[in-house]
């Protein structure tokens, strides 16, 4: 469809120069995408945790996104790169959560899943402590909502009846 | 700027964090929205965007106790939930959009949600691109307190799936909003199974029905097999049932044997006859007098209004609701049996003693899925002992009511949305 903005229709918005996103396609890039969704924690890491200091209103929240990569000094860039455990471990979790083969590899499915559009929300939170509430014990959200029967413990039996898994 | 800032520090929006259950929620359940001014997406026109957002919100408050209500004229601080599309760096927001691909939007816990306006969105069911709507659903969801979730079919996903003609909020995402609001609950003026035959292509009459709740002047049909109401209810109930008043009605009774075929509303103390072959109000009744008549005039010694009613075949008996009391009318005789009224407690006696309604019923309702009546009263429901559960203990009395259970338990997310977003 074209879109115009100006009376005399002479600004037709060219659809084809709308500023693309970087595409992920090296493990440098990968880690930036897991740094940026948390699954390598700010905490994994001291490199890491320089570059994610609390930041004021006006800087980022997430100081490393996919534009400002270039901006990196090339040091840090390859310290980065050094973190290799805390990117296999990172790279199996999101591999699981994203039920892929969890092989703790950059293989073409993980590189797939990770240029999916999606939302900019983080994954993986620094969960505070988390505190048991007056009815339902959580230890840990995720599971909670992944396994509704223990929601209503004292409606086990109607959420087993109606439990899509058991359907 | 600087008495903005402090405006935004001394009136920060109200926004409680109940006790610290790992995921903040709002505490209260009227919700204003707003897209912001200078945020609107230069793809779709303003009214599909609104239309979506409106949407959006509507699907999340079908499911929940939340209400959502666009508020243009509320100073910006007191909009719960503002929505904008922005490039790059946008709205002056601290996360910046990485252009089309990738990232489509964002939410913050409580507050804001931008979306990538490089980004392809498309209104429902058109073509190939981003759904708006289902974005929309996703970061309302975080807005509204729901982080990520990893399950097939929920739509908290992180990644984006091309919608299938028609997403909806499935069980298991109702469970996780309502494990942070509550489930749906509040008192019915009737529940009823409406019955109505039809002609199969081979000319059979099969007889179908479905059960409605109905509440004020809203009702839903309740999907019994999918433990759902019907996806966009509620609806007015003008607009389903043709000649019904606009506030709903008391009760409903549909008499049925093997003379009679004839369903009822009763309202205040005014009755209507329904044409359910050509779903509407009878304008006459067989001598010409025009609905709605007087209760009194054609059921002698009943006058509404009324709590509720049904009709049990097993004595041919309509029962009249009223306060403490309950009204047993002979359909063959037209007559009103000797010994009513009675008091409520005696002709349904609790099996529990002390656990019973015993005055101001609010619906009762005979159900074809659970061949049973059910008593309903505010959130908890009584179920009258059937004909099988004497069978299976014969010392149960007739019509005994059984313990009573909570509404929100039998039948699933009956769940009030805004007026302002009633279609």
């Amino acid at each position: 469809e074209k879109i115009f903005h100006s009376r005399d229709h002479s600004d037709v918005v060219d659809m084809n120069n709308i500023h693309q996103a970087e595409a992920i396609t090296d493990k440098h890039t990968a880690q930036l995408f897991l740094f940026k969704y948390g699954f390598i924690r700010a905490s994994d890491s001291d490199e890491v945790q320089s570059l994610a200091e609390p930041v004021s209103d006006t800087d980022d929240i997430f100081p490393l996104n996919l534009q400002e990569a270039g901006a990196l000094s090339r040091s840090s860039r390859t310290e980065l790169q050094n973190q290799q455990p805390e990117f296999i471990s990172a790279l199996r979790e999101f591999q699981r959560v994203s039920s892929l083969p969890v092989t703790g590899v950059f293989d073409d499915a993980t590189k797939a899943a990770m240029n999916q559009p999606r939302c900019g929300v983080p994954d993986q939170e620094e969960q505070p402590e988390l505190t048991e509430s007056n009815s339902i014990s959580i230890q840990n959200h995720t599971e909670v909502m992944q396994n509704h029967n223990e929601v209503t413990p004292n409606s086990a039996d109607v959420m087993q009846n109606h439990n899509p898994a058991v359907r | 700027r600087k008495r903005h800032l402090a405006a935004l520090l001394k009136n920060r929006r109200r926004r409680d964090v109940g006790d610290w259950t790992g995921h903040m929620s709002f505490s209260k359940t009227l919700l204003k929205w707003r897209v912001i001014g200078e945020g609107y997406s230069s793809q779709l026109s303003i009214d599909e965007q609104k239309y979506i957002f409106r949407l959006g919100f509507r699907m999340w408050s079908e499911v929940s106790p939340l209400e959502f209500q666009e508020d243009l004229h509320s100073p910006l601080e007191d909009i719960d939930i503002r929505l904008g599309f922005g490039t790059g760096r946008h709205l002056g927001c601290s996360q910046r959009f990485d252009g089309a691909g990738h990232e489509f939007a964002h939410a913050w816990f409580l507050g804001d949600i931008h979306f990538d306006d490089d980004e392809h969105f498309t209104v429902p069911n058109t073509g190939s691109g981003i759904s708006l709507l289902k974005v929309a659903v996703h970061e309302i969801g975080h807005v509204l307190g729901l982080p990520h979730i990893y399950r097939a079919g929920s739509i908290m996903q992180p990644s984006y799936l091309p919608q299938d003609s028609g997403f909806e909020i499935d069980w298991m995402d109702r469970k996780s909003i309502q494990s942070l609001y509550g489930v749906c609950q509040g008192r019915f003026s009737a529940v009823f199974d409406w019955i109505r035959k039809e002609l199969t292509p081979y000319g059979e009459v099969t007889v179908r029905f479905n059960t409605y709740f109905m509440r004020d002047g809203w009702y839903w049909l309740y999907e019994n097999r999918n433990n759902r109401t019907r996806y966009g209810d509620p609806v007015a109930v003008p607009v389903g049932w043709n000649g019904l008043p606009d506030s709903g009605v008391d009760a409903y009774v549909h008499v049925w044997n093997r003379k009679t075929d004839a369903v009822y509303f009763f309202k205040g103390v005014q009755y209507w006859r329904y044409d359910s072959e050509n779903d509407r109000v009878f304008a006459n009744d067989s001598l010409g007098r025009s609905y709605p008549r007087l209760i009194s005039d054609d059921f002698p010694g009943v006058i509404g209004p009324l709590d509720t009613a049904y009709y049990d075949r097993r004595d041919a008996h309509v029962y009249f609701f009223k306060g403490s009391q309950v009204f047993r009318f002979d359909v063959r005789t037209n007559r009103l049996a000797k010994s009513s009224p009675q008091r409520i407690t005696a002709v349904f006696p609790a099996v529990v003693p002390g656990d019973h309604p015993v005055r101001n019923v609010d619906a009762s309702y005979f159900s074809y899925t659970h061949n049973s009546v059910f008593l309903l009263k505010g959130e908890r429901y009584w179920r009258v002992v059937s004909a099988r559960d004497r069978r299976r203990k014969p010392s149960l009395p007739l019509n005994a009511l059984l313990p009573h259970r909570d509404v929100d338990q039998q039948w699933f997310d009956i769940c009030d949305v805004h007026s302002s977003s009633l279609r």
